[in-house]
């Protein structure tokens, strides 16, 4: 995070603001909401508490514009720049405007105006840009579930820098970028997709290219805003050119960016009985897909859509060496690798033995 | 009159200059293709945003630096003033 230089920043905490110009494109009702919980989200991490006044000089204003509107920064029309704020101040200090040419809206289409105004407010208490890509105060717009949101530990770090701990007698916490070359490292699920390998862990997945050497940290949001974080399974139907998540006993179908249409749908279509209620790994080779639940494994014949017979079994009688939970695995030449915690290993399937063991971040470049 | 035709170079110093004047206080009209004296300026400040961004700090307006300035963003400068 950033203080804003010179560290300005309110000498009280009950601050009031005041919406001194809506947008055409929302309710007004609507416009209030969004702008409440947006203020929330500071005062759950901080001492501050943030009053709506009607009437009077309020400390932080809020108003949309279009183009120049004389605060000598002036709007750029549609995208581009879609907001701005002035740091803690008399007058203009915290005041937010936003582009009126821009589309507001209040789900995952650009541009959430409850994410922008969060990260705007941030100015208007003394934060400037973060580094972290994960953080509310990072300068570029990327969508994340507002349902869910909570703030990123780098914001809760910097709006404490500047006032103090939070008043709630448990103090906030939220979450962070996974750290790639972390030594811990473990994922969630991994899937191959037309020649790369996604790496899937809590609200992120990393995005490994065959010719790029850098390894890419998105959010799973940014791709796909209405799946959950946290997804436990994926494998690659390469004939069907689809990739399958599985989160608890419901499973999604992406093709590309777009969620199939009738997803999410329930695990029982696979064939599973009852008693497993969610899925710790799955890889998809040779028209079959293998599903491991802690230290059984199914194989599910994709032809004839049914589990084969005689299943689960023991994932170490047929995969020997590979004796505990699983917690991802894809196929890569005729080799399951096998992710166990901070150590993958390669299993190779014509040897029928495990040819290699390996730090699992090592996918990672590191 | 003739549309004013941009080539693509020129098209690319004018997206880096608003940028880096917008966001990284490059003193205004100070970058125009060709002239050598602010150049030295541009690098530094396109390698100031490439580090700020984890990019590779080329101090050269590359494809993934184009792509992260043409990015939707917040209008308040990256250093913070």
């Amino acid at each position: 995070f950033m203080v804003t230089p010179g560290n300005p920043r309110w000498k009280h905490t009950n601050l009031t603001y005041r919406i001194l110009k809506y947008t055409t494109q929302l309710s007004h009702a609507k416009v209030e909401t969004v702008i409440s919980t947006a203020f929330q989200i500071w005062a759950n991490a901080s001492s501050l508490t943030f009053t709506k006044i009607s009437q009077g000089e309020a400390d932080i204003n809020i108003a949309f514009y279009e183009g120049d509107h004389g605060d000598n920064s002036p709007f750029d029309g549609p995208n581009g720049i879609l907001a701005h704020a002035f740091q803690p101040g008399p007058g203009i200090g915290g005041d937010a405007h936003f582009d009126e040419q821009e589309t507001w809206t209040t789900n995952f289409e650009n541009y959430n105006l409850f994410l922008v105004a969060a990260h705007e407010f941030g100015h208007s208490l003394g934060l400037s840009h973060s580094t972290d890509p994960v953080a509310l105060m990072y300068p570029i717009y990327a969508f994340r579930e507002p349902s869910t949101y909570t703030l990123p530990q780098d914001d809760i770090n910097g709006i404490q820098a500047i006032y103090g701990p939070s008043s709630n007698p448990v103090q906030p916490t939220g979450p962070s970028t996974p750290t790639a070359c972390d030594p811990r490292l473990t994922f969630d699920a991994i899937a191959t997709l037309r020649g790369e390998i996604l790496f899937f862990k809590d609200r992120y997945f990393w995005r490994r290219h065959p010719r790029m050497p850098e390894v890419e940290l998105n959010f799973i949001s940014l791709f796909w805003p209405a799946l959950p974080d946290g997804i436990q399974a994926a494998y690659e139907d390469p004939d069907k050119d689809l990739v399958f998540l599985f989160k608890g006993s419901q499973y999604w179908a992406l093709s590309g960016y777009d969620i199939e249409p009738g997803y999410p749908k329930d695990i029982s279509n696979y064939g599973f009985p009852s008693s497993v209620r969610a899925i710790d790994a799955a890889v998809y080779y040779r028209g079959e897909t293998f599903f491991f639940v802690n230290d059984q494994f199914w194989r599910y014949d994709n032809q004839r859509q049914s589990m084969q017979t005689g299943y689960p079994k023991n994932i170490a009688s047929i995969f020997p060496g590979i004796e505990s939970r699983v917690d991802a695995v894809f196929q890569q030449n005729h080799v399951f690798l096998f992710f166990i915690g901070p150590t993958y290993y390669a299993f190779d399937l014509s040897a029928h033995r495990i040819t290699r063991v390996q730090r699992s971040n090592r996918w990672l470049n590191c | 009159f003739p549309v004013r035709w941009e080539s693509p170079e020129e098209e690319t110093t004018q997206v880096v200059r608003n940028y880096l004047e917008r966001f990284y206080q490059l003193p205004r009209g100070r970058y125009r293709s060709g002239r050598s004296n602010g150049t030295s300026v541009v690098v530094d400040k396109l390698r100031e945003m490439q580090r700020f961004f984890g990019l590779n700090e080329t101090g050269k307006p590359d494809e993934e630096t184009l792509e992260m300035m043409r990015k939707p963003r917040c209008g308040v400068p990256d250093n913070g003033d």
